[in-house]
């Protein structure tokens, strides 16, 4: 049965979809089969993998309306053991649709989903940034929620509501959901203020926050523009080999050497 | 009669608030009366201008969901011609709320609440990174849209379904909506990307980029940790000069000299 980690932070441009789409690449260049599930109708994540998904017909937003079976979705990306449920711009419609379902199922629907899928040993979530359906139908499925925090100041300003928020989905629909750590991203040593933040929130959260900081990188940014991941892109710059310092700290975490 | 823009990009974190405060602030300087609404329950325009989203009582979430007559909620900054309607986190309620309602009122309250406000030469409208319901309220709120743009290769993915969004708004809900201008921010000279991302959006959206480019400017994400617009804060770093050339350039294209 698959680790199922969802990235979540509804402040906007954090690096959620960086994390996900490099911890992913890491984790499949190491041999272990890993899903990317694209619930954002950004579609960044889908694009960031080197797919189009304005060509793709099927994708997570047949799954969670139309009664797809999640199999006839999922494709596979160009990297062996690195596959993807990707999103559509007509993913933005499924807030309204699925509002309208019953509330077990509204929320729920992901993990009915998600819960059918088989091969893999990690599931990653990467969502929208905000604490709509989408990210609650995101926490909902998953054992552990990875939050990426921008080293700056109003970055730090969401993190109460984000931590109110997964309360709420523990307490009410998802007991088993678990803070798996938070990841300092865009990290600029030359400001004091990125040091001061980084202090804030390890004091915000104590024993949760990554060893690995990853340090703002062109490299990660130009990535996406080649529909590769950092760390296969540039994997020798300097934020490509924080993520796989990353990735290696989750998956010895979890208890894989 | 005040001129009333929104600043909208569901792409997260491409410099939305970051431009209403500065743009706002840097109107107010020289004389023009300016009323900042924060339309985002993650509060950053209230907090980059001095205030405790948690400590006032009364924001732009009673005004749209409670009756609250909106002079009630408008709170002055600490300078001169400079006012704000706050937000607050609970205003994450009122997209369930706002839903509810009729269509009409369900996207066309924050309009009606603006019609009444009156003493301003100004309205700036910050946005949440999304296309929901406090967005397309901002949009039909306003007589133009200004479009933060980061020049990265993630940010030119989603403008499409943004003009898509405002063409659809001008069509149905609010005919007098016109794009107002694209501003492109967080621009890093050193990067042939950001080069390359300018160049596309001018293609993109001819005669509608404005010609100030907002560098990467440490002083521009330190200023709110001192409550402070950028153009305050720190008026002769690149990032505020950039705010105040973009300020004139506005004002000079709405007619003022
Ligand atoms: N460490 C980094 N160094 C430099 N650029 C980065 C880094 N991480 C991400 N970026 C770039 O910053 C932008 C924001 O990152 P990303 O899109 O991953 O954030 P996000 O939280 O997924 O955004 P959204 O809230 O819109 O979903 C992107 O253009 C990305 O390429
Ligand atoms: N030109 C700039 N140079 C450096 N940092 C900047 C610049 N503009 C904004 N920032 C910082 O980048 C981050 C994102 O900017 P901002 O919060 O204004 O974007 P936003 O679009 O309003 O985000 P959201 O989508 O979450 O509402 C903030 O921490 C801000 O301080
Ligand atoms: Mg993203
Ligand atoms: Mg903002």
């Amino acid at each position: 049965m698959a680790l199922r980690y969802t990235f979540a932070n509804q402040k906007g441009g954090v690096g959620k979809t960086t994390t996900v789409v490099n911890l992913a690449a890491s984790m499949a260049l190491w041999g272990f089969r890993t899903l990317v599930v694209d619930a954002d109708p950004q579609c960044n994540a889908t694009t960031s993998l080197g797919l189009d998904a304005r060509a793709l017909e099927r994708s997570v937003y047949e799954v969670l309306v139309g009664g797809l079976p999640v199999r006839q979705a999922i494709v596979s990306t160009r990297w062996d053991g690195l596959d993807l449920l990707p999103s559509t711009p007509g993913l933005a419609g499924a807030t309204v649709e699925l509002n309208a379902e019953p509330a077990q199922e509204r929320v729920g629907r992901l993990a009915r989903v998600l819960a059918g899928v088989e091969g893999y040993d990690y599931v990653l979530v990467d969502s929208p940034p905000s604490l709509g359906v989408l990210t609650v139908n995101a926490l909902v499925a998953a054992q552990g929620v990875v939050v990426p925090v921008q080293c700056e100041y109003l970055a730090l300003e969401g993190l109460t509501q984000l931590t109110h928020t997964i309360t709420l989905v523990q307490r009410a629909l998802n007991p088993n959901l678990a803070l798996r750590g938070v990841v300092m991203t865009m990290f600029d040593r030359r400001t004091t203020l990125a040091n001061e933040v980084v202090s804030q929130v390890r004091k915000h959260f104590p024993k949760r926050v990554f060893e690995s900081v990853i340090p703002r990188s062109v490299r990660l940014s130009e990535a996406p523009s080649y529909g590769e991941p950092g760390v296969v892109y540039a994997p020798r710059s300097q934020g490509a080999v924080a993520y796989l310092c990353l990735a290696r700290e989750l998956l010895v975490g979890d208890g894989h050497t």
